[in-house]
């Protein structure tokens, strides 16, 4: 099975279109294999992204550095994962 | 394994092998309301499964409602699972209910994207397209809610394979998607469409690729309305409501937009819960609540579509 360990979700404001579009620009960028799961909509609309744990760095030094805010929406998707598993193999027993 | 519905355990999330099953065991202990339809396999070989409920009458005016044509949003599949059980429990009980059941059949299918579903359980519970190749790319899959043949390939939408949106090589190029599109075709009947996913929380009418409003904006904007305060009034869950693209973003080549263009009115798409901000991993505990208050919003929808022939 896939592994998410370490892999985090991010929910970021953007304050306006100018915000906006800077999320869009991070969306285009392949290599960080962002995982958009609340896309860049409109200013004040929240934006949900899994970032796996190999560009969090980078992608926390965007969103700094752009002046975008953001809090960790997820802190480890795999824990969750687990949970999701560990409850679902307990109610079959 | 449950051996009756009423054993079957709502409040924890089910395979593929175990939403079929659930759904034999359920026409067959209601064989005069309940039948398993299969409207096609999908790309992989899995069939397709539609269950009709009806109550009698020759190609009566019908409802339709899909849950789960984007694998990972596994409350959606968990929705009409517990759906599915509440029209056979609800019906010759609640009034308002079964006066539609008698007038109308309902078609609803709890896992439009086989394929990817099966795929989330057992290599990446992360997927959300379908499970096809595309020639000249080694991405896999179509989002099948950009395949339709409404604005299709237009803006937001994605030509990349690669893409989480890819829109497909051309509409209806997903065997998962044309085979709704010919089902709705060939019973020219249904009334009212609702295709549902997870998450973030909106009711939304048409349409996703223009900015121009529906002609049935007006109408489509109250019941929407009330439909959410129904929802609301259960467990104070807040939704946001309007045409997909002012509401969210630019969409093409989506569900309801294709169904609005065939002529049916009461097209509809929620996106269900984030309470608790889990996005696709709702814990299993708020299936049963995200069910139940969906299930008064598709009761409003339901009524306004019985009360207000075309």
């Amino acid at each position: 099975k896939e592994d998410f360990v370490g892999h985090q979700v991010l929910r970021i404001s953007a304050a306006d279109e100018a915000q906006v579009q800077m999320v869009k620009e991070l969306e285009d960028l392949e290599h960080l294999q962002l995982d958009f799961w609340r896309g860049p909509a409109q200013p004040g609309s929240p934006i949900d992204v899994r970032v796996p744990f190999p560009s969090i760095q980078a992608v926390k030094v965007f969103l700094e550095a752009h002046g975008l805010r953001y809090t960790i929406m997820i802190e480890d998707v795999q824990s969750l994962l687990d949970d999701e598993q560990e409850q679902m193999l307990a109610s079959r027993s | 394994w449950a051996r009756s519905t009423n054993t079957f355990n709502y409040a924890t999330y089910h395979t593929l092998e175990e939403i079929y099953d659930f759904m034999d065991l359920l026409a067959a202990e209601h064989p005069q309301l309940v039948s398993k339809l299969q409207i096609g396999s999908s790309y992989e070989g899995r069939p397709i499964y539609v269950l009709k409920f009806s109550t009698g009458g020759n190609n009566r005016p019908a409802i339709w409602i899909d849950t789960g044509i984007h694998s990972r949003e596994w409350v959606t599949q968990a929705s009409g699972v517990w759906f599915a059980k509440k029209i056979t429990q609800d019906y010759g009980q609640d009034p308002a209910f079964t006066a539609i059941l008698d007038n109308m059949d309902i078609f609803l299918e709890i896992v439009t994207n086989p394929d990817g579903f099966a795929f989330t359980h057992s290599k990446n519970r992360m997927w959300r397209k379908t499970r096809s190749l595309t020639s000249g790319s080694t991405c896999i899959g179509v989002d099948p809610n950009r395949n339709w043949d409404a604005g299709f390939g237009k803006a937001g939408a994605s030509s990349n394979p690669c893409s989480e949106t890819y829109h497909g090589k051309f509409a209806n190029s997903e065997v998962e998607v044309k085979s709704i599109v010919d089902f709705v075709k060939d019973h020219r009947n249904i009334k009212a469409f609702i295709s549902i996913h997870s998450y973030s929380q909106l009711l939304l009418y048409p349409f996703g690729y223009k900015r121009e409003s529906p002609a049935d904006k007006d109408e489509l904007d109250q019941v929407a309305k009330s439909a959410v305060e129904a929802l609301t009034s259960l467990y104070g869950t807040k939704f946001k409501y309007g045409s997909i693209i002012t509401t969210i973003y630019p969409a093409s080549g989506g569900t309801i937009d294709w169904t609005y263009n065939q002529g049916i009115k009461y097209s509809f798409t929620f996106e269900l819960r984030d309470t608790g901000r889990y996005g696709f991993l709702l814990p299993a505990s708020q299936i049963i609540p995200t069910a139940q208050e969906t299930w008064l919003a598709l009761l409003t929808i339901m009524e306004h579509t019985l009360n207000h022939p075309y």
